[in-house]
């Protein structure tokens, strides 16, 4: 798994609950 | 047309919090008919657990992990920042002023303010170590990752060390978007490209506004 070599915000940016496209399924 | 003529212009009126899309449209990156997509948008959101027209958070939540109940610290903060009003509801305006800071189009100093109100966990203008401590925590929790304590650690101290060049222990505006000019894709969830044609990515809200305009 890479979180290692990544930065915080990195890992947070790919939380699902960031994810708005969800909004937009039908 | 059918049943895409359902929802009259008349019944958008009585929606609460309702706003002339031609004012939405002129303060934000949409098109009056975006805008008009956007509503059929809002009202499904609006009406999916409590029909009144306005989206609670639980509906947020059902819209964004098809559960309810389901309990994320960053939905909740979106939800926060986008309930402008802080009524524990969002209005239709505030649903599209918010949304059209996650237009391809919108400016990148804003988006970059967004993510950086979103992240200051607390409001106190600053991003501080323990509230990106606490969003990681929440980040693999959700993602049912499992990293040491000290790994953890070890991941916010190296981002402080990057971000912080004030080195006062807390990342303030102007350093966030000097990190962010540093690592771009660090607000590529920013930006949606589902709203750049929002009338063509839903084709259904193309025929309402045709039969709009042509009344």
């Amino acid at each position: 798994v890479a979180p290692v070599t990544m930065n915080a915000f990195e890992l947070i940016s790919k939380s699902q609950g960031l994810n708005l496209s969800s909004l937009f399924e039908k | 047309m059918g049943c895409v003529c359902s929802t009259s212009s008349s019944e958008k009126v009585k929606t609460p919090g309702y706003e002339d899309p031609t004012i939405l449209a002129s303060e934000t990156p949409f098109t009056v008919s975006e805008v008009d997509a956007l509503y059929e948008l809002y009202l499904k959101l609006s009406n999916s657990i409590i029909e009144d027209g306005l989206i609670h958070k639980e509906e947020f939540q059902l819209a964004l992990f098809r559960n309810k109940n389901e309990k994320n610290l960053f939905a909740d903060r979106i939800f926060d920042l986008f309930d402008v009003k802080r009524n524990g509801v969002i209005e239709f305006g505030e649903f599209v002023r918010s949304l059209g800071v996650f237009h391809p189009n919108a400016a990148l100093e804003d988006k970059i303010a967004f993510a950086f109100r979103l992240y200051d966990l607390r409001q106190t203008g600053y991003i501080e170590k323990q509230e990106l401590k606490e969003m990681v925590l929440a980040l693999l929790h959700e993602s049912d990752l499992y990293l040491s304590d000290e790994m953890i650690e070890s991941i916010v101290d190296k981002t402080f060390e990057d971000a912080d060049t004030k080195e006062d222990g807390r990342i303030d505006e102007d350093e966030w978007k000097a990190f962010v000019s540093q690592h771009p894709s660090l607000i590529k969830n920013m930006t949606l490209p589902y709203l750049k044609d929002i009338t063509l990515a839903f084709p259904s809200f193309i025929a309402r506004t045709e039969v709009e305009d042509s009344e």
